[in-house]
Formats: structure tokens, sequence, C-alpha cells
């Protein structure tokens, strides 16, 4: 059985949309523990990974199942959700379908036919991070949005004391530097300079849903992907973004 | 000549 209440629907369609910007389809993985789910891009380009430990719900109650869902489908249904609303998911094995159910004055309740994606597990790989960068999620979102003026993918350069993203169009130029003192940055970790570069439709879509007063984790190397982690409501987002190099 | 590179790279 699977059956978990969270406490605002509203808040898991911010993680429902981000999922689905990125990704078509995922596996939901759950057990007693919570709800884990990895799964890369289409292009084999970006990998997001999900961990909502049962911490993080308000009724958890769960044996081991491997959830197929379709993000569309689930993204449509979540975006009828309201401010009140409270979000039920709760596996029905016999018809095979996971219902949506949003509980306010009453109860609403969508069944989300699955897809049979066992075996489609995704591996997240360990990489090894010299430089971390912990930043306002705002200031992250602002200075990506700002870049997107200019070109269509960023530089990331980050020193112990510094971090900045550039981008150079063929004629205008962006750059965003935060340094150790300013109010956006909670920490800069790191013992040596590195730069990566990266798409930054990609970007913007792993931000999508950031707002004022999340706080974002990068991990930066020398054209390594870049690791980004932040929570949304008790949901622990991951994801890995392969980099662009010069030939 | 800028290249995008997959997550397969580093795997």
């Amino acid at each position: 059985m699977f059956k978990a209440k969270l406490e605002s629907a509203k808040e898991f369609k911010k993680v429902v949309d981000t999922m689905a910007t990125l990704l078509d389809e995922i596996c939901l993985q759950v057990n007693e523990e919570g709800v884990r789910a990895a799964a890369m891009d289409p292009s084999h380009v970006a990998l997001l990974s999900l961990n909502i430990p049962r911490i993080a719900f308000e009724d958890y109650q769960a044996d081991e199942h491997e959830i197929g869902i379709e993000l569309e489908a689930f993204k449509k249904i979540m975006n009828r959700a309201k401010a009140k609303d409270k979000l039920i998911l709760e596996l029905d094995e016999e018809r095979n379908r996971l219902n949506v159910i949003f509980e306010n004055q009453g109860k609403r309740k969508f069944s989300l036919s699955l897809l049979d994606l066992s075996g489609a597990t995704t591996k997240v790989p360990e990489l090894e991070y010299h430089n971390v960068i912990t930043i306002k999620g705002d200031a992250l979102k602002e200075a990506l949005k700002d870049a997107d003026l200019i070109s269509d993918h960023v530089i990331m350069r980050a020193s112990p004391y510094e971090f900045k993203i550039e981008a150079k169009g063929d004629l205008n130029d962006f750059t965003a530097e935060f340094s150790s003192e300013d109010d956006a940055i909670i920490s800069i970790e790191g013992e040596e300079e590195v730069k990566s570069a990266f798409n930054l439709e990609y970007l913007l879509d792993m931000v999508k849903g950031v707002s004022k007063g999340d706080i974002v984790k990068l991990y930066l190397g020398n054209d390594m992907p870049l690791k980004m982690e932040y929570s949304l409501a008790g949901c622990e987002l991951m994801f890995l973004l392969a980099p662009r190099i010069e030939e | 000549q800028e290249k995008q590179l997959t997550l397969d790279n580093f795997f």
C-alpha cells in the first residue's frame, strides 16, 4: 500500500512543475522511509533526483512500490491545486492508478493511470567537488534571467571568495558578481578557482520552483557537471547539468 | 567551437 498526505498541494505543485519541465516521466520509488526518484532528461544533459523523507508528510504509510508517472498529466492535475488544499497521494493497486486527491472543503479525486517504468531507475553518480556556493535562490534566479537577455549559455566561475555568472553575446555582455560579504551569499567554500559553462535554458528550468526565501547549493568544478540542491516544502531536489566545453 | 556534453561522459 501507499498513502501519503502533504500539508500543501500548492507547494508540491512547484516540485511537479520543476520535474515536468525537465522530464517526460518519472518512476517514484516508495518505501517506509519516504519517496525517491531519479531520472535523466531525454537528451541526457540533465539529471533530476527527488527525495521526500517521510517526515515531510503529514501522514505516511507505504510498502515498497514503483510508481511510474507521466509528468505532463500529473502537472495538469497539480495545476488545479488551490491555496488551502491538502494533497493525498494514494496507490490503487487493483486499477493500477495513482489517486491524486485535493482535500479542503471536500475531496476532489483524480485517478492518474500509471506507466510501467520498472527497471528504468537511474543511478546517481557520486562526483567530487571542491567548490560549494550557498546562495539565496532569488538572487541566483534573477542573475540567470539577466544572463538570458544576452546569451543562451553562461560561464560560472568560483574562487574562495567570489562567485560569478557571465554571459557573452555578440555585442553585449553581462556579469553577476557575488562576494562572500554580499547578502545573497550564505557561504562560499573552495580552495581553488574553477569555471564551467552551462546551457541557460536548462538552468532556468532547474530553478523554476525556486522562490524568495529558498536557499540553493551549487557545486562547481572545472568543465564538470553542475550539481544544484534545494528544498521545496521538505522535498529535497538535486540536479546535475552537463557542461558545455570548447573543442 | 563549443560542444554540449552529456552526463554519460561523466558516468
